[in-house]
């Protein structure tokens, strides 16, 4: 697992084309909702439990 | 058992198998004698028959031949046993067809009869399914690596741990809100080949090699630009963490061992 290669499934998945640029101050102003914690901890749960076969 | 003269019958289970690395199907073409003598050839036409095994392979047959026939089912069986269901008979339907159609094709393949089509009783020139397999306990892989021991060129293929930090990639930050790192673990260590008779034998299969036979994804939270403002957004990325290592040979599927 290289980090191009981590960083290429996170633009072709949010289809992107390049890094979106975003500053400090984006970040310290941005509210994680609990819908969206809510769903990132089921995502979570459902990876530890569900193996995908492979090649 | 030919299609024919299926009668539905489940075979009781015969083995227990780790691995299948290749599998034949021998079938027999008895001696027919005078029969095959007293066939009119057309001149140009073929006096072979194809001869298939349902959807996995095919070969020619000369109809003045008799004797075993061999024909590789290898794809056969690592298909059959990768069914969930794996204590299901495996089921190979044999078929004879013209070599090729046209003006000069003969009804050569209809001549072509194999030894179990015979009477019923008799149990000389049945056809035979030979399997080789390989002991996993050997030939697989163990699950983690040993943390005390440094991996070298002789260790047996296993799962190592490896933490991927995203805090420290730059093009993560004020980006990839969560997690702020994984253990994504990997495959390292090598597979111990099998014995040359079988690569002679089955010259297709590559040597086989440690590979992540399962994944599992990663969910991340990110934070996303929308109309100038930013917004967390929840996205799974595919295969991003190792769950198990196999030892397999390139395009082969992945051996699994089998219930008795």
């Amino acid at each position: 697992m290289t980090e191009e290669q981590i960083l290429g499934s996170l633009l072709q998945q949010l289809h992107l084309r390049e890094v979106p640029v975003l500053g400090k101050g984006d970040v310290e102003e941005l509210v994680i909702s609990a819908h969206v914690r809510a769903q990132y901890v089921a995502l979570l749960k459902r990876s530890h439990g569900a193996p995908s076969r492979g090649k | 058992r030919f299609s024919q003269n299926f009668r539905g019958e489940t075979l009781a289970p015969c083995c227990s198998l780790g691995l299948g690395v290749g599998g034949g199907l021998r079938l027999d073409v008895p001696d027919w004698g005078p029969e095959f003598k007293r066939h009119d050839r057309l001149p140009g036409a073929s006096d072979q028959a194809r001869v298939s095994v349902s959807m996995w392979c095919h070969r020619l047959v000369s109809i003045h031949e008799s004797g075993w026939k061999a024909f590789d089912v290898t794809e056969a069986v690592n298909f059959w046993q990768q069914l969930s269901r794996p204590r299901q008979p495996l089921l190979l339907q044999v078929s004879v067809q013209r070599e090729h159609l046209g003006p000069l094709a003969s009804s050569a393949h209809e001549l072509v009869h194999f030894a179990a089509q015979g009477p019923a009783g008799a149990r000389q020139g049945e056809p035979q399914l030979e399997l080789h397999t390989l002991d996993l306990r050997d030939y697989g892989a163990q699950d983690n690596c040993d943390p005390e021991a440094p991996v070298t060129q002789g260790t047996r293929c296993c799962r190592q741990e490896m933490y991927i930090d995203l805090q420290g990639m730059k093009w993560a930050e004020n980006w990839v809100l969560e997690p702020p790192g994984f253990l994504a673990y990997e495959c390292v260590g090598t597979c111990q080949q099998p014995p040359e008779t079988l690569t002679f034998k089955w010259p297709f299969l590559g040597p086989r090699q440690c590979i992540a036979s399962e994944t599992t994804s990663l969910p991340m939270i990110v934070s996303v630009k929308e109309g100038g403002k930013p917004r967390a957004q929840v996205v799974s990325l595919p295969n991003m963490r190792v769950q198990k290592c196999s030892c397999a040979s390139d395009g082969a599927p992945v051996p699994r061992k089998l219930e008795p």
